[in-house]
């Protein structure tokens, strides 16, 4: 049965779709059948896997309005074993429709995840900065959630109210909802703000926090421009090694506990 | 009179809140009366002048919940013409009442910035990422925006999702909203992928993209850190310059046009 995991964060532009991308593509290359789901109306998931606007063929918002089967909304990638669905919501309108019924009819969502337990064996989400309905949504459908943490003053400091958000919509599940741990991203531990980060980031969290964390590498910004994930496009890169590492400690932590 | 510029974008982590502060206190240092109002309720903006959760009297959510005036919530920087307001909401219920207010009670909030057009000569509003509540209302509250454009794809890759965005709060308004130009932030001109960017911004928005670019550098980062934003900290660096530029260029923009 699958591991279902979101990628969340409230600061905005931390590597929270960078690294859903490459952990699922370094999840599927290690052998593991991989749905990875982009919940955020920005195409930042779909892009980076190579899909244009047009290339979509539907996605969550047509699920919802149209009724089509999750199925219906599936893309296969380039990898073998990794599987795409994201919002394909493209315009304006498309976009408030489809975060109004990510609220309202977030049975369909929960449905949905839980029938593609059986498929896969490792189903990642990745979200939107904030706490809007994509977040909240993605958390009730998960057994986990990853948290990357830039390696910046005012990211760490938005932990709190992360952490605080976390503890709220326990309240609402009937099944635990466990945190896997924090990992750092772009890291570049020649700075000074780079080492503080690190420095109060262990002392407050030390457990929670991943030995792994994510440089900060040209390789790993161009995902965008490519459209392939670095662990795809550059294996043997430090920010690849860096991903398949992170994906060795995250299922290392989920067997001992 | 004053004007009202908003700083708006939909992806998360592009340098909105290290702009709005940098912007303001170059502003207040160059003469203008100053009002920075933070409507996002991650404590970026506060922070940034040095203001600990402790610290704050008051903010948005008070005048909303408890019917304190505007003047009430205003709190006073080390810049003698800089004055700041934020949303002050630090819990989870505190932030979620806060957004349903920005929405329910938006004639409270555009009430409060029309009558401090006579008392300053800029206002600016730094907005969350995406286009929530706080940037529809930041948006109709303003006479223009300015989008900060991180030297990245992804970020580049999300404008036509807000140009339209702005398109459409349009049709909500009487006043028309200019667009006060779009600018680079984070650039390293070393890197293919900054000159990348910037080829494809001159040419998709040319006489709309500002000559003035933000370099990515380690003072501006230490803003949180600090507590001061670097045209305070360190006035000669290459970041605070770039500011005290973008500010002149700004000036220039609007009194030509
Ligand atoms: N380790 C890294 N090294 C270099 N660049 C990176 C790294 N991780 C992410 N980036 C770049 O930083 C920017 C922000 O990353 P990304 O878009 O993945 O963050 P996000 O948290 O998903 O943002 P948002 O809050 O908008 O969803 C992107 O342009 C991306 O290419
Ligand atoms: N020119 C710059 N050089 C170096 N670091 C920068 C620069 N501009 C911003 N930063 C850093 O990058 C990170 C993102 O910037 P900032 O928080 O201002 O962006 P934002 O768009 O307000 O993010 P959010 O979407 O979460 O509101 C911060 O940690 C900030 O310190
Ligand atoms: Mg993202
Ligand atoms: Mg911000």
């Amino acid at each position: 049965r699958a591991r279902v995991i979101s990628v969340i964060s409230q600061k905005g532009g931390v590597g929270k779709t960078t690294s859903t991308v490459n952990l699922a593509a370094a999840f599927s290359l290690s052998g593991h059948n991989v749905l990875i789901i982009g919940t955020d109306p920005q195409c930042g998931v779909s892009r980076s896997l190579g899909f244009g606007s047009e290339q979509l063929h539907g996605g969550l918002k047509d699920m919802f309005q149209m009724g089509l089967d999750f199925d219906e909304i599936k893309h296969k990638t380039s990898l073998e074993n990794l599987t795409m669905v994201v919002p394909d919501a493209l315009t304006m309108d498309e976009e408030s429709n489809y975060k109004y019924l990510m609220e309202m009819s977030i049975d369909t969502f929960l449905d949905a995840i839980n029938e593609s337990r059986s498929i896969y064996d490792t189903i990642l989400i990745d979200c939107p900065p904030g706490f809007g309905p994509e977040t909240k949504a993605a958390l009730l459908a998960s057994d986990s959630c990853l948290v990357p943490v830039q390696a910046e003053e005012l990211c760490r400091d938005s932990l709190t109210r992360l952490l605080a958000f976390i503890d709220e919509l326990r309240e609402q599940r009937e099944m635990p909802l466990a945190v896997e741990g924090l990992f750092m991203t772009m890291t570049d531990h020649r700075t000074l703000m780079s080492r503080h980060v690190a420095a109060r980031l262990d002392e407050d969290f030390g457990s929670d926090l991943f030995d792994i964390s994510i440089p900060r590498t040209t390789r790993l910004s161009e995902m965008a421009l490519t459209g392939k994930p670095a662990v795809i496009h550059d294996r043997r890169s430090a920010g690849s090694r860096a991903y398949f590492n992170l994906v060795d400690e995250i299922v290392e932590r989920y067997s001992n506990r």
